[in-house]
């Protein structure tokens, strides 16, 4: 069964499975360790890198485990992941496993420009006044109406010494908002990159040895990011293109990496993204098998009352008109052909001396005659009538 | 009664030679 359609053929809204998006992609981490080598981390050793891919490489397949920072002597202990996803994604959550005791500070951001601009999430901290001007989040999320970057406590350490940094999209949006029917919700799930920006590791603020401020770093595995491959109600499912690219699959009509705007035949009404009670299915214009091209027009579809808008182009097979659905000039419709048939329009053939024009009636191909001349093309001297030498007069009473 | 078809054989163009069809 197409989960794009139903058993009548019928479109339907239809979504890619849940996944973790960030499974198997590049981090790009601000600070790694092993370049210059040290004891426990060598950057050229694969037994002892540990490198920012350990983060999202499938769970149990690599050695060593976890990704490591660099050692941070002095402030500012800011350390940067971030996973381009290759394309937009619906996010549901995120989260990322510690290896050591987990920051006391840190912030979630996403981008849906591909890394051109961030904008937050979340933030997590045990002061979030002080590292982020904002309140603790309230219990019951944010007091707007739309989705805010509301300040969670900070992942706490768990007894293994590691710790769990998690963010759901349902933390930072009111209750009762949903998703076919938010514009704001689905901005606020989409992005196609996700950056970690870790603050403030656990210990800081501890000394050793005389007050000398200890080195730190952070230590990190599993980053996962749970979302479903973006396409607008309008694919099942994501591939890599001819150029290795992650695009959607797109029915309906539709095209573009999120299936985010109608095919270009497939434009009798405007694109809408598909919901539970309707595909919005992008229809293909009805040009009679005549044209190739169509462009939609919003006068045409309002004045239709919201049903119609396409208007064919390059009408070919001698038709004309919005959906090619009538003969050009100097044709008519052959009664014996339908109009969907590449000949479905006859020429004219008015005589050229017995016509008064060169067009026909477009449905009966009568041509425009002269006096005293008769017949479909003009060709012939009706009863009562002779041919005359005169070519403006071609029919001349019988005497 | 069918007429026969017109004879364009048998027009005489000389005062309309601009009217006169290409053949």
């Amino acid at each position: 069964a197409d989960p794009c359609y139903d058993e009548a053929g019928e479109p339907r809204c239809c979504v890619p499975g849940l996944v973790n998006a960030a499974l198997g992609r590049e981090v790009l981490a601000s600070s790694t360790c092993g370049s210059p080598a040290n004891r426990v981390c060598d950057s050229s050793d694969p037994q002892r890198a540990h490198s920012a891919d350990l983060l999202t490489s499938a769970p149990g397949t690599a050695s060593p485990l976890c990704w490591r920072s660099d050692l941070l002597q002095r402030a500012p202990f800011n350390i940067t992941l971030t996973v381009p996803l290759g394309k937009a994604f619906e996010l549901v959550f995120v989260s990322l496993r510690f290896c050591s005791a987990p920051p006391t500070s840190a912030a979630l951001l996403k981008s849906q420009d591909h890394g051109r601009s961030w904008v937050p999430l979340g933030f997590f901290s045990s002061s979030c006044g002080l590292d982020y001007g904002r309140p603790p989040a309230p219990a019951d999320g944010p007091a707007g109406p739309g989705p805010e970057a509301l300040c969670f406590p900070a992942p706490q350490a768990q007894p293994d010494g590691g710790g769990l940094l998690a963010f759901s999209v349902q933390d930072g949006s009111p209750q009762g908002l949903d998703l076919d029917n938010s514009p704001v919700l689905q901005d606020w799930v989409t992005a196609t990159d996700i950056r970690i920006v870790l603050t403030r590791p656990a210990a800081q603020g501890d000394t050793r040895d005389g007050g000398v401020t200890a080195p730190y770093s952070y230590s990190a595995a599993e980053l996962q990011v749970g979302g479903r491959c973006k396409c607008n109600g309008h694919a099942s499912r994501c591939l890599l293109d001819t150029q290795g690219r992650l695009t959607c699959d797109c029915q309906h009509g539709t095209e573009g990496p999120d299936c985010s705007r109608c095919k270009p035949f497939y434009c009798d009404r405007p694109w809408q993204r598909a919901t539970g009670q309707e595909a919005h299915a992008c229809l293909a214009c009805s040009c009679n098998g005549h044209a190739r091209r169509c462009r939609f027009n919003m006068e045409l579809y309002r004045l239709s009352g919201r049903r119609s808008g396409g208007v064919c182009l390059n009408c070919r097979h001698n038709t004309a008109g919005r959906h090619c659905h009538y003969c050009r000039e100097g044709f008519y419709r052959d009664p014996g052909r339908t109009l969907s048939d590449r000949r479905a329009c006859r020429a004219c053939d008015c005589h050229p001396v017995g016509a008064a024009g060169k067009t026909c009636n477009q449905t009966t191909g009568q041509c425009p005659c002269k006096d005293g001349v008769t017949g479909l093309t003009c060709n012939r001297c009706a009863p009562g009538f002779q041919q005359s030498r005169s070519p403006v007069a071609p029919c001349v009473k019988t005497l | 009664e069918v007429m026969p078809t017109l004879d364009m054989a048998l027009f005489d163009w000389t005062d309309y030679e601009d009217l006169k069809p290409e053949v």
